[in-house]
């Protein structure tokens, strides 16, 4: 990644959608622009208000070849879509979109929502990378819309410029006090991996920990995923770079940034009988490919290849995890070992060996 | 730009002045006065461009390379900022 210290000199930025293209519908516009935003919202300190009238920090326009007072100009149809200028007064942080190409909110034409989150990255201080699977590399690339679209060159980038979303609550009045990770008795709803992170979940919160430096960043789980419930009881990353999520008999199926269309689906859909109201806790064993699903006392087993729930389970938990007797609120693997939690406490569980190798406090994650 | 006997129309030879003029054609000012236009060779601007979108280093516009450059992209410069 490449920037331009040194950025704006404040968190609180504006922006206002001059016109539009006739190519889309208003509603569809202004989504992909905020959707734009919230990309690099999640990863730092900065927090985009829309405004209607006046000077925003940030003029978006569409245009074609020479256009207003812009110093560079668009050459019609391909070529070059659009262009940013960074941080500053006057056109710095202005960007400008080509209204000779074929803006669309899918994979035809150009996604109106990448293009917008590349030129964001310039106008929040970001050159171009030369990581082919930046979002800054300069030729456009279609991404699917269920990935989360900021490599992590691009998170790195914009970090050093930002720093990481904040640690301590924030003053952001949509922010209700979290609970203490640090605090003696803390306990978690679900928990899950989501590739190198961990995510904790426990009402309305959310933390992604970084377990190699116990880094941790807070935030909302309707920031992340606005169309989810608080309350999540139970999470697991399958072998699809997937997470899915459960809450009482429905499940949510996620994949980078997007909840997967068509969800939330019953549990039954899995295998579960009519009876199974619910799910405890969930892990995928990413060396077996098998998920175990935690429900009271017992377990039951689901293969990810052949999606389906495996014969002759449930099973006692303490049987095949020794030493495992109370109910499980949360389990996730690292480095394949099983984390299990309950209230304050959890066990470290080797699936190999089936024993319990350590009992820690369940916020030892964290940088408490 | 030297004579490449495959590459010898005139097409590609104005993508390829086009195409490193707006990317690779403007250095900050070590006077800090703002911008000037940097006096490299195509050659040596080819070479940057090839490196910079992980090609083969020929400095010469190959069809990798030319096929890079008609890619769509975002038209702010690769270099400068």
């Amino acid at each position: 990644y490449g920037f331009t210290l040194p950025g704006w000199k404040k968190t609180k930025l504006t922006y206002r959608i001059v016109n539009y293209t006739p190519d889309m519908s208003k509603e569809d516009v202004d989504k992909a622009m905020e959707k734009a935003f919230k990309v690099w919202s999640a990863v730092t300190p900065l927090i985009f208000t829309r405004i209607q009238k006046g000077i925003a920090d940030i003029m978006i326009a569409f245009g074609t070849k020479a256009h207003g007072q812009c110093p560079r100009y668009f050459d019609g149809p391909l070529g070059v879509l659009a262009h940013a200028f960074p941080p500053g007064n006057g056109l710095g942080g202005d960007v400008h979109f080509d209204e000779d190409e074929d803006w669309t909110t899918g994979s035809a034409g150009f996604n109106l929502f990448l293009v917008a989150a590349h030129e964001f990255g310039h106008a929040l201080g970001l050159s171009h990378s030369s990581d082919q699977r930046a979002l800054m590399f300069p030729s456009y690339a279609y991404v699917s819309p269920s990935e989360f679209p900021l490599s992590a060159d691009d998170i790195s980038g914009i970090q050093s410029i930002y720093g990481s979303p904040p640690n301590v609550p924030d003053k952001r009045p949509t922010t209700p006090t979290s609970p203490k990770t640090c605090g003696s008795q803390m306990s978690f709803d679900a928990i899950t991996t989501l590739r190198q992170e961990v995510i904790f979940l426990k009402g309305r919160h959310l933390w992604r920990v970084y377990p190699d430096n116990s880094e941790a960043e807070r935030g909302l789980i309707s920031a992340f995923w606005p169309n989810l419930p608080p309350g999540i009881e139970a999470a697991y990353e399958n072998t699809k770079d997937q997470i899915l999520l459960f809450k009482g008999n429905k499940f949510w199926v996620i994949s980078g940034y997007q909840v997967l269309f068509g969800y939330p689906k019953n549990i039954n859909t899995l295998g579960f009988p009519k009876g199974v109201k619910k799910v405890d806790a969930a892990v995928c064993n990413k060396n077996t490919g098998k998920t175990d699903f935690f429900i009271g006392d017992k377990y039951w087993r689901f293969d990810e290849n052949s999606q389906t729930m495996e014969k002759g389970y449930p099973r006692l938990t303490v049987n095949e995890f020794p030493g495992i007797s109370q109910r499980v609120d949360a389990v996730f693997q690292q480095k394949g070992l099983f984390y299990f939690f309950h209230g304050s406490k959890q066990w470290e569980f080797d699936p190999i060996a089936k024993k319990v190798i350590r009992e820690i406090k369940s916020n030892s994650w964290f940088n408490c | 730009l030297p004579t490449h006997p495959e590459r010898d129309n005139e097409e590609d030879s104005k993508l390829v002045q086009n195409y490193l003029n707006k990317f690779y054609a403007v250095e900050p000012d070590p006077n800090q006065l703002g911008w000037k236009i940097n006096a490299e060779s195509t050659a040596e601007k080819l070479r940057k461009m090839q490196q910079f979108f992980g090609l083969k280093v020929t400095g010469k516009p190959d069809n990798e390379t030319l096929e890079m450059m008609k890619k769509p992209r975002c038209g702010v410069p690769d270099v400068g900022l």
